[in-house]
C-alpha cells in the first residue's frame, strides 16, 4: 500500500514533539 | 507545591501523546525500512553498556561531559560523543522486547545519576512506542521511572529549573496515559 507522502513524519518528529511538550509546561 | 503541573496541562499532554502514538504507528513501516546512515551502529540486544553509549553518548557514559549536551554536533561523527537522538528511523526499528530493555537500561542509569536532556528525549520516545496493554515488567519499569522523576523533582530548588518540565511530563505520561493513577500529580 502506497503511503501519502504528506502523512510521513520527519525523522526528528518525536524529538520536536518532546521539545514542544516541555516548552508548553505550566505550573498549577 | 508550585512545582507540579496544572491538571489542564496534564490533560493536554495526554491528548497530544495519544495523537503522537497514532502517528508513530502509521509511520513505523516507512521509517523502519529506511537505510540508516553508516555512522549509526545500533548495539546488539543484550549490550547494556552499548545502549547507554548509543543513547547518551560517550561523554556522559564515561562521566567526562564538560560541554553543553544540547550543543549541535558539528558532524555526524559527534553523535558518538553526545549520543544519538531518538530519530524515528532508529526507534521504529526497535521491537517491543528491545524497546523495553532499552527503557529499563536508561531508567536504571537515571536511578544513580542526574537527569539530562537527552535522557528525557529518549524516555519520551520509548514511552511513545511502548505498546498497550503493558507487560507486567513494563508496568514496574515505568512506575520506577515516575517515582525517580518525582524524587529528583523534590531536590530541585527553583521552579525555573530547566529539568522541571521534563520531569513533570514523564510523571504525567506514566500516571495519566499509562493509568498509574496513584502516581499522578493531583490538582
Amino acid at each position: 500500500e502506497k503511503s501519502d507522502d504528506s502523512d510521513i513524519w520527519d525523522d526528528t518528529a518525536l524529538i520536536k514533539a518532546y521539545d514542544k511538550a516541555v516548552t508548553s509546561f505550566k505550573t498549577a | 507545591v508550585g512545582f507540579s503541573p496544572s491538571l489542564r496541562w496534564q490533560q493536554q499532554q495526554v491528548s497530544n501523546f495519544s495523537d503522537i502514538r497514532q502517528s508513530i504507528a502509521k509511520n513505523r513501516k516507512h521509517w523502519s525500512s529506511q537505510t540508516l546512515d553508516d555512522n549509526v551502529l545500533m548495539p546488539k540486544l543484550a549490550d547494556e553498556e552499548g545502549w547507554k553509549r548509543f543513547c547518551l553518548g560517550e561523554k556522559l557514559y564515561l562521566g567526562t561531559s564538560s560541554c553543553d549536551p544540547d550543543e549541535e554536533p558539528e558532524s555526524a561523527l559527534d553523535y558518538c560523543k553526545v549520543g544519538f537522538p531518538p530519530f524515528l528511523s532508529i526507534v521504529s526499528r526497535l521491537n517491543q522486547t528491545t524497546l523495553l530493555m532499552v527503557l529499563e537500561i536508561l531508567i536504571s542509569w537515571f536511578e544513580e545519576r542526574e537527569f539530562v536532556p537527552q535522557l528525557g528525549r529518549w524516555l519520551y520516545a520509548l514511552l511513545a512506542c511502548l505498546e498497550k496493554p503493558l507487560l507486567p515488567e513494563a508496568h514496574s519499569s515505568i512506575r520506577q521511572l515516575a517515582r525517580r522523576c518525582a524524587q529528583f523533582r523534590s531536590t530541585l530548588e527553583s521552579r525555573e529549573d530547566e529539568k522541571l518540565p521534563a520531569l513533570n511530563l514523564l510523571i504525567c505520561l506514566v500516571a495519566r496515559y499509562f493509568e498509574q493513577s496513584d502516581l499522578a500529580d493531583q490538582p
